[in-house]
């Protein structure tokens, strides 16, 4: 029996009160006491109406800023038709506080959120660089639900200035552990967009992610593609039961949709685990949410198992995230060895592309030495130039070593576009953990009219990844050492044996016993945490 | 789609704020300071260039590169971002 919270709306939330099976599994989190608290997350998007009743008690000042008008106030521009509601439904869904007998409950409800004003006016490059750069100390978690035109005909993506955003991020933010970027992969569903041809959600800086509906079906808006992580619920038909969240003029909805509504239930799930782990790097989170992914009820007609035995899908990625595995896995996760990155030029000189042309590439350079540079692979990017008479018209995917074949790009029927691909960079999670030694196999494929015409100019294939064989961790617990040093509260060092109640957090010991669920109370830190010898950051 | 250039230039200055001041004056930007927390990245915006247009303003791109401390800049363009 888990404890609910009373908030009248949280009956409506279908997806995490055990309405239905398997959910997101927040419920269990919550009675392990773990409700976002000490996690800061910012919504970037038209605003934040920070005075709303179920927000203003976790709105963070610090977190917020309004990059349309240069002040410190993100409170949304109002109009007649609410048309910037976006970032206080997003919040909303974040951290709308627990058992205030108002509107629901946000999955990580003791967690301090913010919001930007930066949607709703003229947005450059420097507007959403200096978003996505807004106190990089302070917060952990951006959210973000839009991105180009998801018109089936569009490829674009991050400006100069945002990309550095990104890295800088990544490499500085939380204080080196990395800015966590989450990303909603997009709705151009019924245009046959595909969100490889979004620049954000295929960045290897953030998390993309998708939607399912209540019936575990692929809804009408989802964009399939090969960069997406994870999924969490949404809408779909208008008969399907959408998502429960704040609203402007301190109203609640029950009508938030898209994959505008998956992203922050990710981001409040991925708080969570913060809370249970503040010391996950930005790539440890993205290992746990690939791992903390399951097909579950979850219909394509795409899965399949991936090298390393993973299902993983276009539409879904690795599948619905499970809040409670992820907490349980960022509990004790041994931290991500440093990133390797291994660049590999394939093709450097002009090749026509031929209806149906494979561009094989032996990799075994990818070494030091006698030591492998990558034995496990994060991120693998195809980054090319080509031209092509019709866009659209040209598959292109990638098959792994470990025979994992991704579609980088499909047939886009509104792609009209005459200019082919300019230096633009295809991205794949589906051969995360997989060995990249052996033949990779690039493969264009015209399924347009047969008269198409082509060539590319070249293709680099850059592989990310990491030292460590990732296979070989065991699943589940991953305690390296039994041995926990604890500290009463003098601060007395105590030695105990591991009672197999506490577990080695990246050397952190966490007392896994939250006995109750309630916003605002503080536990004194020695019944919650105790620190071990030595705490060393995880290095990305 | 052709682009929509806006009235804001980003630049990169080696010697940072007393630099991007020097350089506002002289070419009548507005500076709107750091882009980024910690360094050189400036924000600059001039009220007598139109504050959208489809061509870039080719004055201000001359100055700016004739200008050696100035490492790099670029107009800014209007992008176009949905809600999804």
């Amino acid at each position: 029996s888990l404890v609910s919270p009373t908030d009248p709306w949280f009956s409506k939330q279908w997806y995490m009160n055990h309405e239905i099976q398997p959910d997101h599994n927040i419920l269990r989190v919550w009675n392990q006491g773990l409700t976002g608290r000490g996690v800061v997350v910012s919504i970037l998007d038209d605003g934040i109406e920070k005075d709303h009743p179920d927000l203003w008690a976790n709105y963070d000042p610090l977190a917020s800023y309004d990059f349309n008008d240069y002040d410190p106030d993100p409170q949304p521009r109002y109009t007649t038709s609410d048309e910037n509601r976006h970032g206080t439904r997003c919040a909303g869904e974040v951290a709308s506080t627990a058992n205030n007998g108002f509107c629901g409950t946000g999955v990580a409800f003791n967690a301090r959120i913010g919001g930007v004003r930066m949607l709703d006016g003229t947005v450059t490059d420097i507007v959403e660089a200096q978003s996505l750069s807004l106190q990089p100390q302070h917060i952990h978690i951006y959210s973000a639900s839009w991105g180009p035109e998801d018109d089936g005909r569009t490829v674009d993506g991050p400006g100069i200035l945002t990309r550095e955003a990104f890295r800088r991020g990544v490499t500085k933010g939380r204080q080196g552990l990395g800015t966590l970027f989450i990303w909603a992969s997009g709705n151009g569903g019924l245009h046959y967009d595909n969100c490889n041809c979004d620049g954000y959600t295929n960045s290897i800086h953030t998390l993309s992610v998708g939607s399912t509906t209540r019936q575990g079906r692929v809804p009408w808006y989802s964009e399939a593609c090969a960069s997406t992580f994870t999924t969490t619920f949404s809408s779909g038909l208008a008969t399907d039961p959408q998502i429960v969240t704040t609203d402007l003029h301190h109203q609640c909805t029950d009508k938030h949709t898209g994959t505008s509504a998956s992203a922050p239930l990710a981001a409040g799930m991925i708080a969570l685990a913060l809370e249970a782990n503040p010391l996950l790097t930005w790539r440890d989170l993205q290992h746990l949410v690939v791992r903390a992914s399951r097909p579950a009820q979850l219909q394509a007609e795409d899965w399949k198992f991936n090298g390393v035995g993973r299902q993983v899908s276009h539409h879904y990625g690795y599948g619905l995230l499970d809040a409670g595995l992820l907490v349980d896995l960022a509990r004790v996760w041994v931290p991500t060895q440093p990133q390797r990155k291994c660049t590999i030029r394939v093709v450097h000189t002009p090749t026509p592309i031929l209806p149906r042309m494979l561009v094989a590439k032996n990799v075994s350079a990818c070494s030091e030495g006698p030591r492998r540079l990558i034995r496990s692979l994060e991120h693998v990017q195809v980054q090319l130039s080509l031209s092509y008479s019709r866009r659209g018209d040209l598959e292109i995917s990638l098959t792994s070593p470990m025979g994992t074949r991704s579609t980088l790009v499909a047939i886009r029927p509104l792609d009209i576009s005459g200019q082919g691909y300019n230096n633009w960079i295809f991205m794949s999670t589906h051969y995360w953990d997989e060995d990249p030694h052996g033949l990779w196999m690039l493969d264009l494929e015209n399924k347009g009219y047969y008269f198409n015409t082509g060539t590319l100019h070249y293709y680099t294939l850059l592989l990310y990844g990491t030292a460590e064989d990732m296979t070989a961790r065991p699943p589940g617990h991953q305690v390296t050492s039994r041995t926990c040093v604890q500290r009463d509260t003098e601060g007395l060092r105590q030695e105990s044996e591991g009672d197999g109640q506490s577990s080695i957090v990246a050397w952190l010991c966490v007392l896994s016993s939250w006995p109750t669920l309630n916003s605002h109370t503080h536990q004194a830190v020695t019944t919650g945490w105790v620190s071990c010898h030595p705490v060393i950051p995880a290095r990305a | 789609l052709a682009p929509i250039y806006v009235s804001s230039w980003a630049v990169r200055m080696t010697q940072g704020y007393q630099e991007a001041e020097r350089l506002s004056r002289k070419f009548g930007f507005v500076n709107l300071g750091q882009i980024f927390p910690d360094d050189q990245f400036f924000h600059l915006r001039h009220r007598g260039v139109a504050k959208q247009s489809l061509t870039p303003h080719w004055g201000h791109q001359l100055r700016l590169k004739k200008e050696p401390k100035v490492q790099w800049f670029e107009q800014q363009t209007l992008r176009r971002r949905v809600k999804r």
